[in-house]
Formats: C-alpha cells, sequence, structure tokens
C-alpha cells in the first residue's frame, strides 16, 4: 500500500491544525 | 523558520516551546495488573502520546520544509523510541520505576504479569538509570529527543518523494541539532575534553534507546497477533508500518 494510505491518521495531523485541534 | 538562520541558543528554544503536554491516562484499571489490563493502559497511552508526538515534530524549526514524504518516514520509523526517551526522561528521579504517566506508575516487578515485557522493562530501566549516572539536563534530552527523530531513517529518504532538496534539508537539520547539542554541553562549563567525552557518552545511549525500541515493537506485534489487546487508531497505523516492512 502507498505512504498516503497506510498513514491516513498521521497524513491528517501532519497537513492539518494542532493536537489540541483534534479530538 | 529554517534552522540554519537561527543561533544555537534559538534553536534549544524552540525545543522547550514545542514539548508537549504530560499525557494521563485517566482510568487507570485497578491493581493488581492482568496481561490483557496492562497492555490496554500502555496502548491506549501510546496512542495518546503519539497525537501530541506529531504536534512536536512540526514546531521543529525545518521539519515542516521537509517533503510530507520524508515526515511521514521518520516519524513511523522512530516514534517507538521517542515513546521510550521520553519515558526515561520522566523516570530519571526514580530508580525502580518506570513512570509512563502521572498515574500509571510501574515497578519493575509488575512487569512480570505480561508476557516477555520484563526484559523490556529491565532494558529501559538500565538505560534510564544510566542517563540518571550522567545527570542528563533538560536541555540535553531534548536535543537527544530531536536527533532521534531526525537520524532515525538510514534509507535515502526521498525514493518516492516528490523533492528532491528534502534530504539537503534533512542533513542541514541534522548539523543543526548536533551544533545546539554541542552548545548546551559547552555551557555547562566542563572542561573542552570532558566535553567530548560527555557528547560521545551521550550518543551513544542512543543505540540502547533503538535497541529497547526494536525490543519493544517486536513484543507489542506479538501482543497484537495473539490477541491479547487490540490496537486502534494511530498506533496500529504506526504499528502496521514495521509490520509492513518486516514483511
Amino acid at each position: 500500500s502507498s505512504l498516503t494510505e497506510r498513514h491516513k491518521i498521521l497524513h491528517r495531523l501532519l497537513q492539518e491544525g494542532s493536537p489540541s485541534d483534534i479530538s | 523558520i529554517f534552522p540554519s538562520v537561527l543561533s544555537p541558543e534559538q534553536f534549544v528554544t524552540t525545543l522547550i516551546e514545542a514539548e508537549p503536554p504530560n499525557v494521563l491516562l485517566m482510568n487507570r484499571p485497578n491493581k493488581p495488573f492482568t496481561e490483557a489490563s496492562m497492555m490496554m493502559s500502555l496502548t491506549k497511552l501510546a496512542d495518546k502520546e503519539l497525537v501530541h508526538m506529531i504536534g512536536w515534530a512540526k514546531k521543529i524549526p525545518g521539519f515542516v520544509e521537509l517533503c510530507l514524504y520524508d515526515q511521514v518516514r521518520l516519524l513511523e520509523s522512530c516514534w517507538l523510541e521517542i515513546l521510550m526517551v521520553g519515558l526515561m526522561w520522566r523516570s530519571i528521579e526514580h530508580p525502580g520505576k518506570l513512570i509512563f504517566a502521572a498515574d500509571l506508575i510501574l515497578d519493575r516487578d509488575e512487569g512480570k504479569c505480561v508476557e516477555g515485557i520484563l526484559e523490556i522493562f529491565d532494558m529501559l530501566l538500565a538505560a534510564t538509570s544510566r542517563l540518571r549516572e550522567l545527570k542528563l539536563q533538560h536541555k540535553e534530552y531534548l536535543c537527544l529527543k530531536a536527533m532521534i527523530l531526525l537520524n532515525s531513517n538510514m534509507f535515502p529518504l526521498t525514493m518516492g518523494s516528490d523533492d528532491p532538496d528534502s534530504s539537503v534539508k534533512l542533513r542541514h537539520l541534522l548539523n543543526a541539532i548536533t551544533d545546539a547539542l554541542v552548545w548546551v554541553i559547552a555551557k555547562s562549563g566542563l572542561p573542552y575534553r570532558q566535553q567530548s567525552n560527555r557528547l560521545a557518552n551521550l550518543l551513544m545511549l542512543l543505540s540502547h534507546v533503538r535497541h529497547a525500541s526494536n525490543k519493544g515493537m517486536e513484543h507489542l506485534l506479538s501482543m497484537r497477533c495473539k490477541n491479547v489487546v487490540p490496537v486502534y487508531d494511530l498506533l496500529l497505523e504506526m504499528l502496521n508500518a514495521h509490520t509492513l516492512r518486516d514483511h
């Protein structure tokens, strides 16, 4: 599987806001 | 902020500001632990810490300038080492105990309830006593932790990435963090020769952290295969990266 497929949460956290924004 | 424009002092200040909060388990099971309850507590805590670890990495000067592919590869390689070095720092003043969180403090012998974990607890306690012996300072710890992240992948990172400059940026970053650690040690006022010894002693500790992490990864994978503990969310993704690599 590609890096994006196997790291959906990690990608989202890296690309989006700070951890405090994520429930 | 590109690291080369920061002085070592500024770099260290940024690392202090990047520190993640101390995570609590919140729903600690009653003692004595069973194999399943201890593994459940440890994995729940790891999952919470991982989310903060991503936020921490993003605050290291220059990290988000690397291409996304490299950011992912570095984090998936080193996450357990980062968790372990944080555990060692929290436990440094408490010989014989592992301070996973303020509400999850384990004695060495409590490791007996999970098959195979006592050996890993002993490795962690031994590395922690060495750090205690060396009187590891907070700023040195911050530099070492960032170094683990940036030095975590020995393979050419940019294979498959679309940014050929990323590996050059990573080398610059590693130089910047090395300068920062050298600066922190020099500031302690030790004679020059002892500064080099201290630098070497601290760096040598990192191979023990890597070894403990490899053992821990193997253990967690086997606990998951035996269905001792279900693994979800971010922890599952990070663990799967290692399963895939091993196959």
